[in-house]
């Protein structure tokens, strides 16, 4: 369901231009957990961005459900992130002026999509947020904008979703019931899911895991 | 060195008012590590913040070398701010249209001081920095810029560290070498070292180990 083809990217230009991303080809399959480890700085974010048509590659292809991603024009390409991916940033990247419950409903009312309001309490309870729905981001903690951040990535069920290290902000109890959460969404709603994480636990259970150094897959394992 | 006494810190009123600290009284030794542990959401950024003078408490005391923070005027409460303390707050700040070298340098050029470069040098590269000075935040991975955060609180020398989760975003070589950075430099510059972690090997690490739960301290062990 996921694929890229000798994909490239770089930044910059002259003194500052890095190699981010060097021939990286991987597929992931429907329905599989694939873990992204490897060092600080070497390229899985970036990996992250072009699986979710969020940035464009230097050169090289990704393919997601036999899509030819970014042949899309800008307006199919939106859509595509809007419908088909839930993101969750690594700097979570909150709307500063909506509150904790319109940020995790904003895939939804940019899509005038009709929200539905169990799941929606479902999610609110499952992430430990009722009590902090009416909060703006600048008044909640580091683990709990942590938190919004996974409920607007999985508010529209999206087929994919793509996380960038999700527990980084959260202490172990908090760590292992949202894992459980993706987990269980994934296997409810047949998603695929991509995560970024430095913590081997997490690893340990994916399906699959890839490993990344200065912008080279150097292994690309099933575990299962 | 760092006393509080009955610190209370509530934010909001009415339907969202929450009660983040409630009566803290801890005491840190000069030249001690301290951890401080506890679930997402219990008020560990909070008592950060009022140990270092970024946000005045409800009520309560904060003492610092004797001083009683929270009665100094804001001209004095800020040149605190600068030369006394490192803060590295747990989503950065780094300021976007300056590189990566002259955020660590903030703190200074604030002051009107004089660059050590040497000092700056050892930073840099002990801190795994070298190629990325002149790139902006935007330009970074998310470990690169949690690690020229940690530049911008060590670059002045300051008496007293404060660091919220400084390896959150960090695979564990990079954590570890962070940690060891910070302990040398406590060491070597007689500081004090305040650290907010999930990570039990870096709270093992801790001559102290304060557990917050719920805005109370509910244990400050000695462990060495
Ligand atoms: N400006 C604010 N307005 C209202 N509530 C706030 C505000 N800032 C923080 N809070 C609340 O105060 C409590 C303590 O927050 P704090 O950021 O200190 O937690 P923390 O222990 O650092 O958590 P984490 O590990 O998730 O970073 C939280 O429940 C949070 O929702
Ligand atoms: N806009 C940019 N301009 C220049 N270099 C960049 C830019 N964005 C990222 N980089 C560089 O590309 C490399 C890969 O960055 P990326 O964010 O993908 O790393 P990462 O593996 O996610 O690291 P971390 O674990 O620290 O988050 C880094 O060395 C970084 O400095
Ligand atoms: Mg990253
Ligand atoms: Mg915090």
């Amino acid at each position: 369901v996921l694929q890229t083809i000798d994909l490239c990217k770089s930044y910059g230009s002259g003194e500052t231009k890095v190699e981010a991303l060097k021939n990286v080809s991987i597929s992931i399959n429907q329905g599989e957990f694939a873990a992204v480890i490897g060092p600080s700085g070497s390229g899985k974010s970036t990996l992250l961005h072009m699986l979710g048509g969020v940035d464009r590659p230097s050169s090289g292809k990704v393919f997601v459900d036999g899509v030819d991603l970014y042949t899309l024009n800008e307006n199919d390409l939106a859509l595509f992130r809007r419908r088909k991916v839930g993101f969750v940033f690594q700097f979570y990247n909150l709307i500063p002026v909506l509150t904790a419950l319109e940020n995790i409903s904003l895939p939804l009312l940019l899509d005038n999509k009709k929200i539905e309001q169990e799941y929606l309490d479902e999610l609110l309870s499952l992430l430990d947020l009722h009590d902090r729905s009416h909060h703006l981001p600048s008044e909640l903690s580091g683990g709990q904008q942590q938190r919004v951040a996974i409920g607007r990535a999985l508010a529209y069920k999206p087929a994919i979703i793509l996380a960038d290290e999700p527990t980084g902000n959260l202490d172990r109890k908090n760590s292992s019931e949202i894992i459980k959460l993706l987990r269980f969404s994934v296997q409810k709603y047949q998603q695929t899911l991509v995560v970024i994480t430095h913590d081997q636990g997490i690893a340990s259970l994916a399906d699959r895991v890839i490993a990344i150094e200065d912008g080279a897959v150097v292994s690309n394992e099933v575990t299962k």
